[in-house]
């Protein structure tokens, strides 16, 4: 069929056939309908140019130009549908990959993620982010939380204290994100769990972005003394983003149950079969 | 004997700036990952203990460290094993099991010997390269407790009814 969707009793994800890309979500409880296109982008990381030495490195996220190049604008496609889960494979590039989850009782969209090796043959330092572009009217607002308990209010090129003159229209819109990061248009709320802290934003109305993955060529010249570039394992990166649409009403009860269970996630033990009783009586 | 100590060491190291925000050297970056790992050890010694004091039954637990990218032994390479799941939080959760598994078919039981639907699903890492396969099964798991769930790796399709059939006279 034209149309690639993978759905459970509470959610409907639609990819375009065409590209293998998201293109819409649907709340079938609460009768909601989002388009959502989600992507892998990455900027180009900055070795200091005319208007600052300034380099990106561990310490400063400083791109050379407001917007990120996609690393792929079509995924490769596969469709798993079984009885326990719902899942489309997507295949970005040779380090870029996600699988789109649904399992049966979820009322969230699960996007595990795998960035890595990022590769730098051509001297760019690349710092990788996951981006939702949606039509929502959000006024130049997004919120973050602040490690998982209070939620605060972002306004783009805004600070709630002073009266800020922007010089980093990127970085200088970028916030930490413990557990979850979403926007709003007063009506309805697309919020993204993370299952670890990151870097995100909302550049534009309508759109939330983490960054994901960086790798950088240069020392930005604050006391580390050395690019940030893994070369071992952590040079592959994987994780997990949890989608959740819903009525603003709704939205907070679902954001903090999930991010309660990402954060405490059940732990799974094996055992060999055998076992002899632990006590002798 | 298990031990927390060396792991709360390391968390207390980890507060640190840099291990926050990996503001660090690459060597001393390492080094706080070696100082988590070495806590581990003794953490899983201590969790063993615990689960065979818990569960009544002295085991050889394995902690899969690596199931986020689907690497443990212990379920790719046994016939028969166990699962227990325990769950942290103070509300009943459904936790949906993946474990790497070889190609097969499977019989999962609940605690209560009951057979758990189940399914063996292949992962997306086999774009081109050999297949790897998960087995799936939905984990109800209690408030601050944990639900200790068996696999039997079945060879074939009628095995499987006559597993399912002797659990059943079992059951009556």
């Amino acid at each position: 069929s034209q149309v690639l969707a993978i759905e459970n009793e509470y959610i409907r994800a639609t990819f375009d056939s065409n590209t293998g890309l998201l293109m819409k979500i649907d709340n079938v409880e609460q009768k909601l309908s989002l388009p959502v296109s989600q992507g892998f982008f990455w900027y180009n990381a900055s070795t200091g140019d005319e208007k600052s030495t300034q380099a990106s490195g561990a310490y400063i996220f400083r791109p050379t130009h407001l917007e990120p190049l996609p690393v792929s604008r079509w995924a490769k496609v596969r469709l798993v549908k079984t009885a326990l889960v719902q899942e489309v494979h997507q295949n970005f590039s040779a380090w870029c990959s996600q699988v789109v989850r649904l399992y049966p009782g979820q009322r969230h969209l699960e996007l595990e993620w795998t960035v890595g090796p990022i590769p730098v043959e051509e001297h760019w330092g690349k710092e990788v982010i996951s981006r939702f572009d949606t039509p929502m009217r959000t006024n130049g607002e997004f919120y973050t939380d602040s490690n998982g308990r209070e939620i605060l209010k972002r306004r783009r090129d805004r600070r709630p204290t002073w009266r800020l003159s922007q010089t980093e229209p990127v970085a200088g819109n970028y916030y930490p994100v413990n557990t979850r990061i979403y926007i709003t248009d007063g009506h309805m709320q697309l919020a993204v769990v993370t299952d670890r802290s990151q870097g995100g934003s909302s550049l534009k109305d309508g759109s939330l972005e983490l960054m994901v993955h960086r790798r950088l060529l240069e020392d930005d010249a604050r006391g580390v003394g050395e690019p940030l570039m893994e070369s071992g394992a952590g040079s592959t990166v994987r994780g997990r983003h949890f989608l959740l649409l819903s009525s603003v009403s709704d939205a907070a009860a679902r954001h903090r149950l999930l991010a309660e269970e990402v954060v405490l996630a059940p732990q799974v033990v094996l055992a060999q079969g055998g076992s002899s009783l632990y006590y002798a009586r | 004997t298990g031990d927390s100590a060396p792991l709360n060491e390391a968390m207390a190291v980890l507060q640190h700036h840099d291990a926050v925000t990996g503001t660090a050297r690459q060597n001393v970056a390492d080094d706080y990952a070696r100082q988590l790992a070495a806590g581990w050890g003794p953490c899983e010694v201590l969790v063993s203990n615990a689960l065979s004091q818990l569960s009544y039954y002295k085991q050889n637990f394995s902690f899969c460290r690596e199931l986020n990218i689907s690497i443990c032994p212990v379920s790719q390479n046994s016939e028969h094993f166990q699962v227990t799941v325990y769950n942290p939080l103070g509300r009943k959760v459904n936790h949906t099991v993946r474990l790497p598994v070889g190609q097969g078919i499977f019989f999962v039981k609940d605690p209560d010997g009951k057979a758990v639907v189940n399914d063996v699903v292949m992962l997306p890492s086999s774009f081109g390269k050999k297949d790897q396969w998960e087995l799936l099964f939905s984990a109800s798991v209690p408030a601050l407790g944990f639900s200790i769930y068996t696999v039997d790796k079945v060879s074939d399709r009628n095995s499987l009814q006559a597993i399912s059939r002797k659990h059943r006279s079992h059951d009556k």
